[in-house]
């Protein structure tokens, strides 16, 4: 673990007043490599540890603690500052219906998480109705009206030929109809660089104006995060993120990746397959496991 | 990447970060940047070109090796178990599969061995009759071994020249699904004996870091005999399959590039590595 890296580099400095720059460089060189083996963003890396050099040079040394401990304790804290503090809900006000519009790279769990965030808001006290807006996927509206039948949540009944900014105005309706106050608009997976299907997010959202945005992303994502997030933040001004397969054992640098290049917070995680595996963020619990 | 010609004091550092951000990993970075660095404090390499040609030799000497004498099996049918993690593309990637043996003029056949998630089978359905390749398939969570041992009796049966079996995604951490696909894999020799002959590992572009514990973990339990790179279309280079496949002798088969029956390529290692950086 870092910390045990730490404690064999900071071996040498029993004894010594304060964390000096010199002697703190090469425990800095362990915490760079530690965040670029969690997959956080090179760039990022640097910026961070800038950071956490300014904030460990000059500090006293603690009794309690050792250097190693210390330094830990510092990167720790700057970790989950840098991806809390932020509003952590589902944005909700503002639509009748409310709804939320899913959207990601190809794969990244967006269908399953519509699922999960159904029964999220049905737990919640609301009423929702999950919208299939991917015609291209095959069978991926088959995939989502199969889960809305097994959680008992009504699905707009979408069909291939239908746009799916089309689809979305007429589920709006459909939904007040069904007696359900907020929709959840599974949109179909895209590459950032696809100005076409990008263009489509961005008709489909002036349609039908959602109430959140929220990016599903890849726990297991490298150094290309900052590329997908930033460019779908840049075309929808996503309300938020939510990280998905994090039942895995990947480190999910991303998380500090995505949070830092577009300032937005994460507000869920994905645990598992199933409906229920769906959990708030923890800022400090994802720090540390960054930190491996 | 390098945009001027002769080395200054950043070429060493922008390299690191065009190798790092490729996802090729900060070890097996510093490795192949070792003897390079060496070289170009020795003034033994002078410009930008020479740096680049050394760097492609040294990634050429990691990958060339694992995939020479790495032909596909002589066997009729040829059974090949694709298998990884949740959303990496393995139902398309055998889509894509099913259309390049076609055009070769092989019969192929589909095995829908995904039997939990929520349309599966009617995804790899769809992909059947757009290919034109025939499916075995058994109703939804049923057991994917007895799917995989009929779908390789009848291939057999039917003359087929490859038979493809799709697995439901799991996490390498999964115990009991690990567990599942040894049970698919002991299924297939049941029917047919020294199959499934072929095993690929199917890796997202997009994936970071854990694609080289997925890889050491999938290839412990079933033995890994290639892989396939999906996704590359994207901007994620998918440079981990390099340290992969060097430290598991393991070749890359395919590289996927988009959503369609067309979008797949043969591997090729000067191309993708020229691509990398
Ligand atoms: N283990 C695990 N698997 C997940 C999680 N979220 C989604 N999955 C799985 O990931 C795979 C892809 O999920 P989908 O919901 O189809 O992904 P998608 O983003 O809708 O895919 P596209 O529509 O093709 O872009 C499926 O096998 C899901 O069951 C999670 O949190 N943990
Ligand atoms: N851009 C791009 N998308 C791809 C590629 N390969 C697959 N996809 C997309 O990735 C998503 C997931 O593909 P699937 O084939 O369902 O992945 P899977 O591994 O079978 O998923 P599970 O069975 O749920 O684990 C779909 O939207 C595919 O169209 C590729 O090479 N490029
Ligand atoms: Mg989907
Ligand atoms: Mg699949």
């Amino acid at each position: 673990s870092l910390s045990d890296r730490l404690g064999s580099v900071f071996k040498k400095l029993k004894g010594q007043g304060k964390l000096s720059e010199k002697n703190i460089q090469d425990g800095l060189k362990e915490v760079r490599l530690a965040l670029l083996e969690a997959d956080v963003h090179y760039k990022v890396v640097k910026t961070l540890i800038a950071a956490i050099k300014e904030r460990a040079v000059g500090q006293e040394v603690l009794e309690s603690l050792t250097p190693g401990q210390q330094v830990v304790k510092i990167v720790n804290e700057e970790l989950t500052n840098l991806m809390g503090g932020a509003n952590e809900e589902i944005n909700l006000s503002g639509g009748h219906p409310a709804s939320i519009m899913l959207v990601g790279l190809q794969g990244s769990g967006k269908t399953t998480t519509a699922g999960k965030l159904a029964v999220y808001l049905r737990g919640q006290g609301r009423k929702p109705y999950l919208v299939p807006v991917d015609v291209y996927r095959p069978a991926a509206i088959e995939q989502l009206t199969k889960i809305g039948k097994e959680l008992s949540i009504p699905v707009y009944p979408s069909d291939t030929e239908t746009k799916p900014e089309k689809i979305a105005e007429l589920a709006r309706i459909k939904c007040a109809q069904e007696g359900c106050d907020t929709m959840i608009l599974d949109t179909a997976g895209r590459l950032h660089i696809d100005d076409e299907l990008m263009a489509e997010l961005g008709r489909i959202k002036a349609t039908t104006p959602p109430s959140d945005i929220l990016l599903v992303a890849d726990a297991m994502t490298g150094q290309d995060a900052v590329n997908m997030a930033k460019a779908f933040n840049d075309a929808m001004d996503v309300g938020g993120v939510i990280l998905t397969k994090m039942d895995g054992d990947a480190r999910g640098g991303a998380a500090l990746s995505i949070r830092s290049i577009t300032g937005k917070p994460i507000k869920f995680i994905g645990t598992g397959e199933k409906s229920n595996a769906f959990e708030a963020f923890h800022p400090n619990r994802m720090a540390s496991r960054i930190l491996g | 990447f390098i945009t001027k010609t002769e080395l200054t004091e950043d070429s060493l550092e922008e390299l690191e970060e065009t190798l790092i951000t490729a996802d090729m990993g900060v070890n097996t970075v510093m490795d192949l940047m070792e003897p390079i660095t060496e070289k170009v404090n020795k003034k033994q390499i002078t410009n930008s070109k020479e740096l680049r040609a050394a760097l492609t030799d040294a990634m050429l000497d990691l990958i060339k090796p694992v995939h020479e004498n790495k032909e596909l099996p002589n066997k009729k049918p040829l059974v090949i178990m694709v298998v990884g993690v949740n959303g990496v593309g393995k139902t398309t990637t055998i889509g894509k599969l099913a259309a390049n043996f076609k055009k070769q003029g092989k019969k192929v056949m589909l095995v829908a061995g995904d039997t939990f998630r929520a349309a599966a089978v009617e995804q790899l359905e769809i992909w059947a009759q757009r290919t034109g390749v025939q499916i075995v398939r058994h109703r939804d969570n049923s057991d994917p071994a007895a799917v995989a041992y009929d779908g390789v009796a009848a291939a057999e049966a039917r003359g087929m020249d490859v038979v493809i079996i799709d697995t439901a995604g799991r996490l390498h951490t999964q115990v009991n699904l690990m567990e599942e696909l040894k049970k698919i894999r002991r299924s297939c020799h049941k029917s047919l004996p020294g199959s499934p002959h072929e095993t690929w590992l199917v890796i997202d572009a997009n994936t970071g870091q854990n694609a080289v514990s997925q890889a050491k973990l999938f290839h412990e339990a079933i033995g890994v005999t290639g892989m396939v790179l999906t996704k590359v279309d994207g901007t994620a280079k998918g440079g981990i399959v390099v340290s992969i496949c060097h430290d598991m002798d393991v070749p890359i088969r395919y590289i996927g590039l988009g959503e369609k029956a067309e979008d797949l390529r043969e591997f090729e290692a000067r191309e993708f590595i020229k691509a990398l950086f």
